[in-house]
């Protein structure tokens, strides 16, 4: 689901 | 999804809607920096441009949304809002921010991790957010009486930015993949800018006085 590289956070 | 990336998803959620509540109940918008809401939009809307290209969960679009709605909601009113508009600060809130937008956009097109449109907005955001709050920061130093609720959201807010250093280290330690320099450097550097204001705030919390930031 969560990417590795942060772009999944705000 | 750890619990420290959701707490401090929280606070930021928080210290919007308090944010959004002060000046609704107030009809008042003192003390609070449109500069700093201008930064918040720019850095907003580089960010989440993937809205457009990915999709990541249901619970990431719609914080990415709110987060834009009421960011512009805020510039809204305080710019048009014919009762609102009359109790800021303008010539309080005078922070030259175009002093801020163009360093942080020529480092994004230095220091990135790929030459890309998108990804250089998204790093400028990235560089911009560290220093986003400096108007609001000044603007409250020159503000005598500092309102609860403008302490408060201020305090959230920087809440949010040391919860997410949490989440880094969690995640660096659980995500065998997971790393990412430029974001941890301008969030430890977001987090720093905060830390003059936190003291104050406990200070004054634990005293039971009311807030106010030396000039």
């Amino acid at each position: 689901e969560e990417s590795d590289d942060g772009h999944d956070e705000l | 999804m750890n619990i420290f990336r959701l707490a401090g998803d929280m606070m930021h959620l928080f210290s919007i809607i308090v944010l959004l509540l002060k000046i609704n109940a107030t009809r008042s918008c003192r003390g609070v920096s449109l500069k700093t809401q201008e930064l918040y939009a720019i850095v907003f809307v580089c960010r989440y441009l993937d809205l457009f290209t990915s999709f990541i969960s249901l619970y990431n679009t719609t914080m990415k949304l709110i987060f834009l709605l009421s960011t512009f909601t805020i510039i809204y009113w305080m710019r048009f809002h014919k009762v609102i508009r009359v109790t800021y600060d303008r010539e309080q809130d005078t922070f030259r921010y175009q002093f801020l937008i163009l360093p942080c956009f020529l480092l994004a097109l230095v220091l990135n991790n790929e030459f890309s449109a998108m990804e250089v907005l998204w790093t400028f955001s990235i560089y911009l957010e560290a220093v986003a709050i400096l108007p609001q920061l000044v603007l409250l130093q020159r503000t005598n009486n500092i309102d609860n609720l403008t302490g408060n959201y201020v305090f959230l807010l920087g809440s949010y930015r040391a919860l997410y250093i949490l989440n880094w280290i969690y995640r660096f330690m659980t995500e065998p993949n997971y790393r990412q320099y430029l974001v941890w450097i301008s969030g430890i550097v977001q987090t720093i800018v905060y830390i003059d204001f936190f003291y104050y705030y406990i200070r004054s919390w634990r005293n039971n006085e009311k807030l106010s930031l030396p000039a």
